[in-house]
């Protein structure tokens, strides 16, 4: 465990707490893609198949429950919860998410570094990440005036991978054999998708005004 | 490593 990647995790926690906390106090979604929070669902469940059968750390595993906890109540608050689901705004959040798990699932197929179920369901979930946020980018360009909460759990979802990076940077130089081609390259897309938004809201927050992206 | 499956990360 290395300071960079503590802090990955931390903001990635932040990024989720941030969400329920919307969620779970004011009751509204609004602005929330919901697309976005399946995906990552399915991201999770893909990705920790062995919460059961490999004990890493007390931390990995409690970090693993959480993720999964949340993830998949966020979806249930959104598509279940009486108040909430009534601010979900289903004619805005149209981005075909399923056109983005097939390729992902053929890509893991193909290009993996062992070809065992979980080692491709581990794949799958990395490319599937990558290309998680999209929905919720399209959601936000759609919505005129994205709420701070809205506009924190984006940031904060997309600085955790950038954490990440120089998380792997550091474990290259430190580890010997530390070589993950696969998760170096779809955490450098999945950040580079964060792009624009980040510069965004960097430019809200220097011009201290509401967060707006370009139609 | 843990039977072949090394991801050590979250």
């Amino acid at each position: 465990m290395n300071i960079f990647r503590f802090a990955g995790d931390m903001t990635h926690l932040a990024s989720v707490l941030v969400l329920l906390l919307k969620i779970h106090t004011i009751k509204s979604c609004a602005g929330i893609s919901l697309k976005t929070q399946e995906l990552y669902a399915l991201v999770f469940a893909t990705r920790y198949l062995d919460l059961f059968t490999d004990y890493i750390s007390l931390y990995n595993t409690l970090m693993k429950l959480i993720f999964l906890g949340s993830s998949f109540s966020i979806v249930w608050y959104i598509r279940y919860h009486k108040i909430v689901r009534r601010s979900y705004d289903k004619d805005q959040d149209t981005f075909r998410h399923y056109f983005l798990v097939l390729p992902c699932l053929l890509l893991a197929l193909l290009i993996n570094e062992k070809f065992t179920f979980r080692e491709v369901m581990w794949t799958f979930s990395l490319y599937l990440e990558a290309v998680a946020i999209l929905p919720q980018l399209v959601l936000l360009q759609r919505t005129r005036n994205i709420d701070n909460l809205t506009g924190q759990y984006v940031f904060l979802l997309g600085a955790y991978r950038a954490l990440y990076i120089l998380n792997w940077i550091y474990r290259y130089f430190t580890e010997p054999h530390y070589v993950h081609w696969i998760t170096w390259i779809s955490g450098l897309v999945q950040t580079l998708l964060y792009a624009d938004f980040f510069y965004y809201y960097f430019q809200s927050w220097k011009n201290n005004v509401k967060l707006e992206l370009p139609a | 490593t843990y039977n072949g499956y090394h991801h050590d990360e979250l």
